[in-house]
């Protein structure tokens, strides 16, 4: 129990630390086990240099950071033992324009790497953009959900009627 | 293994049968507040074997079920399918047999739920234990839920370190 | 204490309903108090049912709906001691393009009936132009912040560099 | 009484003295991720009195002081003033002599904060009575910081309550 989990945080933190210079272009940040002699009770801590910044926790970062970091986090889980599926629920929510383009290109990247297939929920219109099909969800008839296959400028309108 | 489609009628919202096909590469899912995006993605999480009702923002099981709008009654019935092509023959000794698998997953109102594999009846542990041999599941971390990273980014240390167990 | 509680949450409520309709473009919602007898010790649940939809706990909404619904939550409480500033970091992030738009004429209509002064940090292309003026933060040093008075058209480029 | 202007040095990342104008209406404050947006809006915060570091993302309230890149090194003084117009001669009793009233927060590494109305040395308390008796304040309901309506939605309905109070 303890051996495993100690060589899968090892494994884990390799990935996030190429993550999240990869999410990032650039900075740095790594995981610690807050207990490394008792990893089974330990807390992970995450520290985290974005490009030009001090190395600080994550709790001192700013909101769209925090999530690109907690990205790097999932994805480097994930790819201890990557998955024939991943869904993401609008987890590009909080992040601006350059870093939504870093975090598409990593699932591009991902895509290709090991023939995951994504699902991937979104409201940015730069993230519609690089999908490689795009469904609809509408409710003309009120309180009744439809699904419908898109091309990019239907998606686009489909954000704004409600 | 790979996920194909996806079929779901009664669940939530989305009352009329409906398809989802998964081909492979990055699908996006897009739409207004409130029409149904996260519906389709907790249909295929409670397809896997989510048992609690909490993880689907429903106070019990039976509130997965449309439960109706002033012009259709509320159903009493909901089904999700997910189909799974076998073809590279990788598939848990159990259902390697078949190119195809479908897992359903079927619920009725008072009645609970009840699982398939290919039309054979499952148990909901059997159903758990299958996706969780392709390295998936409702709990997984490929599955990442609306509020799911903010939750990550707000955990204390110790609970934030169980997202490492699955790796292990 | 316990009178004015009451007092108060029958204001609150009164306002809460009509923020509601509002910022949906119609539906309903209300406020209950789970111990009506016990206010001082109570909870406050929230009932809410957007257009077309069945009353339902906040639990059951969207993402998004939920989100709108706390604004409204938020503001009805605001409007019964309006104070000279009001300070939004990001509430915006999880509304679709029409909910933004109501937010936005809400907004506009408490500034003119209060006279309150806001400051909205935002990444919404919609309300970025609905500002009556916008400032840019950007880190041309890096780790060092600059603020600057900025057009929209440099509003929507500076979205995109970091 | 109205907010006219906010001045800031030294803290966090806007090292160098920065001035803001609140003019009337509505004023956006946009930029990516990082660069400082809800830094400013935390120095007001904190300006109005906040006593909490873990309000202001902080371990302790040095943290708000610039602690330094490759090219500057850290300081060890952070000054946020907020400038309140009073020709409406709406003030509290204490301060309504003034045509202008600045309210002045100054931190000194190691040293803990002092706080100015009007170049008249003032305690936190002063400061926080000042900003409740014109309905505002570190947390009153109009000051809304990143990621508030997210748990003002996952609140207990207990915690939720105490939304009203403020009112009350
Ligand atoms: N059992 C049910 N029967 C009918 N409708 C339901 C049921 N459960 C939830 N809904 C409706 O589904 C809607 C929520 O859908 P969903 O959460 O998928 O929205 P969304 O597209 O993800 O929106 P957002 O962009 O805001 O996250 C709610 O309006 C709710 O009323
Ligand atoms: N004491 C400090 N000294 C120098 N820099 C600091 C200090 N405290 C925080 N920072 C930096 O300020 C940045 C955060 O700024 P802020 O939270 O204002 O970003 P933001 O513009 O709101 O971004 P987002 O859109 O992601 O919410 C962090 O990168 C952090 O490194
Ligand atoms: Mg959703
Ligand atoms: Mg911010």
């Amino acid at each position: 129990g303890r051996e495993r989990l100690l060589a899968s945080f090892e494994t884990v933190n390799g990935h996030f630390r190429s993550l999240f210079a990869r999410l990032y272009g650039g900075g740095r940040a790594h995981l610690t086990l807050t207990e490394a002699d008792d990893p089974l009770n330990s807390g992970l801590e995450i520290m985290a240099s974005p490009p030009g910044k001090r190395l600080q926790s994550l709790s001192l970062l700013s909101g769209g950071e925090q999530a690109l970091t907690a990205i790097a986090l999932l994805f480097a889980v994930f790819l201890t033992n990557p998955a024939p599926i991943c869904i993401l629920d609008e987890v590009d929510a909080p992040l601006d324009d350059s870093n939504v383009d870093r975090f598409c290109t990593l699932v591009e990247d991902i895509a290709e790497e090991t023939g995951t297939r994504f699902l991937i929920v979104t409201h940015h219109r730069l993230t519609m953009a690089r999908m490689d099909r795009l469904y609809g969800v509408t409710m003309a008839e009120r309180g009744v959900s439809q699904l419908v296959s898109v091309d990019l400028r239907a998606a686009e309108a489909m954000r704004e009627t409600a | 293994v790979q996920f194909t489609r996806v079929r779901l009628t009664g669940f939530k919202s989305f009352v009329d049968p409906t398809e989802l096909d998964i081909a492979p590469g990055l699908t996006g899912v897009v739409g207004p507040n409130g029409c149904g995006k996260s519906n389709i993605l907790e249909a295929i999480r409670w397809c896997m074997g989510e048992g609690s009702a909490r993880q689907l923002r429903g106070g019990g099981m039976d509130d997965v079920i449309f439960s109706g709008t002033s012009d259709r009654p509320a159903r009493n019935i909901a089904e999700v399918s997910i189909e799974l092509d076998n073809h590279q023959k990788d598939a848990p000794t159990a259902v390697n047999e078949f190119d195809q698998i479908t897992v359903t997953r079927r619920i009725e109102r008072d009645s609970g739920s009840n699982y398939k594999v290919n039309n054979q009846d499952a148990r909901a542990r059997d159903v758990q234990l299958l996706f969780a041999d392709l390295q998936t599941g409702a709990r997984s971390t490929g599955i990442v839920s609306q509020g799911k990273i903010a939750a990550i980014v707000a955990a204390k240390t110790v609970e934030r370190r169980t997202i490492l167990e699955e790796a292990a």
